[in-house]
This record gives structure tokens, C-alpha cells and sequence, in this order.
């Protein structure tokens, strides 16, 4: 039967919670394996780090959307399995030590989660107890804001989050996509952007290998 | 039907691209 857009919010839910339950809260066994491979455990600062950007979360979307706020989920989703084969390493000290790594993977994992949940309905205007309006859009990029996290390093960590992730609904793929083409579009390109600094310091460094001569 | 166009290559990956050096 032809789904209607109620019907498909309901299944991405219904999946997401599959999603969620199936994983659990903690990091997988396998996870944990690469951890006590790096040169520096990261275990106890991806768990600071969840929990204080858990609550900055919390705060910003409690403004946001009143006081009905949700519970967070706490979950970092590895993907690392194809990075082992690719690179055929299993010390991921620098890349598992790295904080702006650790807030792009939670910044695109509550994205899911509010795209999933949220759809149109965080678009609406709403008004807080005392009757004052507040801020309702809490569409992408709101979550960049929230983590003062530049739009280039969470383009990083799409492609792989959705690698990773097989289970996620066509609906966020799509949703996810559009952050993507939103960044690629007009947010990379933004005057602070770190884009500019690294052009430049490739342009300084030279042309790695001769451009290709164009084709008869 | 939809599907997501995989930008990476083979040889690219999530470490490269935090690796600033």
C-alpha cells in the first residue's frame, strides 16, 4: 500500500528504536578493542566528552522546545572495521583521541535522531511557559551551533556515518544528503570557514601531480 | 528508489581526512 508521510515517520522511528535497543549504550566489544589498542585509552574522555556535550545538548534543545525535554541517547558508533582493512593498522590513537572527531559523530548521531523524530514538527513556533517565543527551528545546521562545530569537519563524517550505519532509513540517507549538499552549497563557504586556511596551505605546498590534459 | 552517492574513494577514509598534518 502507498505510505503516507505519517506511515514513514512512524517506520523511521519504529527503526531508529530497533537501531538503538540492538546497539546499546555502551561502546561495542569491538570498539573496545580498539581503544586498548591506541597509544592513549580514549575511554575516559569519550565518556566526559558524551556526557558535557549530553548536557549542552539538553540545555540548548530544553530552550528550544520547552521544557519537554528528551532523554539523550549515548551511543558513538565505531565504523572503524573498513578503516582496519583499509589502512591495515589497528592503533587509532590520534584519531580516536581527537575531540573534534568524537563532537561531528554526536553532532550527526542527534541530527538522525531529530530528523527521525523531529521532521517538520521542530519548524513549528512555539512559546515557552512564560508565554515568550523561542527558538523553534532546530533543523540543520541548529547542531552546529549548539557544538560550535565548523560545518567542514561535520562533512567529514557523513559519508562514513552512513558506511556505518546500513540500517538507516531512506528518509534520513536523504536527510542526511541534503546537510551534505547544504554545507557543500553555501555553509563550507562561509567567511570562518578553516576551507580557506587549507587551500592555502595546499596552494603553498604546490601542485601535487600534473592536472590531467584535457581530453580531445 | 534512492540511493547515496559514496564520494570517497577506495584509498580515502575517515582518518585521513581528521589527520591534519
Amino acid at each position: 500500500p502507498p505510505q503516507t508521510p505519517v506511515r514513514a515517520a512512524m517506520n523511521s522511528i519504529a527503526q531508529l528504536r530497533v537501531d538503538l535497543i540492538t546497539s546499546g549504550d555502551q561502546p561495542s566489544s569491538n570498539l573496545a578493542v580498539y581503544f586498548k589498542n591506541c597509544t592513549v585509552d580514549p575511554t575516559e574522555e569519550v565518556l566526559q566528552r558524551v556526557e558535557s556535550l549530553g548536557l549542552l545538548f539538553s540545555q540548548r534543545f530544553g530552550q528550544a522546545v520547552g521544557p519537554r525535554c528528551v532523554g539523550l541517547g549515548k551511543q558513538v558508533p565505531p565504523g572503524l572495521n573498513t578503516e582496519e582493512k583499509r589502512l591495515s593498522v589497528q592503533n587509532f590513537s590520534k584519531l580516536l583521541n581527537d575531540s573534534t572527531f568524537h563532537t561531528s559523530l554526536l553532532a550527526c548521531a542527534l541530527e538522525v535522531v531529530m530528523a527521525t523524530y523531529g521532521g517538520s514538527t521542530f519548524k513549528n513556533g512555539g512559546y515557552s511557559n512564560g508565554g515568550v517565543p523561542v527558538e523553534t527551528d532546530l533543523c540543520f545546521p541548529w547542531i552546529l551551533d549548539v557544538f560550535q562545530l565548523t560545518a567542514f569537519d561535520f562533512y567529514k563524517v557523513i559519508e562514513s556515518f552512513i558506511k556505518a550505519e546500513p540500517s538507516l532509513s531512506k528518509d534520513i540517507v536523504k536527510h542526511l544528503e541534503r546537510c551534505e549538499h547544504l554545507i557543500m552549497e553555501t555553509i563550507a563557504w562561509r567567511e570562518d570557514s578553516p576551507l580557506f586556511e587549507l587551500l592555502k596551505r595546499t596552494r603553498e605546498e604546490g601542485p601535487v601531480e600534473q592536472a590531467e590534459p584535457p581530453a580531445t | 528508489s534512492h540511493s547515496y552517492h559514496f564520494g570517497l574513494e577506495e584509498h580515502e577514509g575517515i582518518t585521513e581526512l581528521f589527520d591534519s598534518d
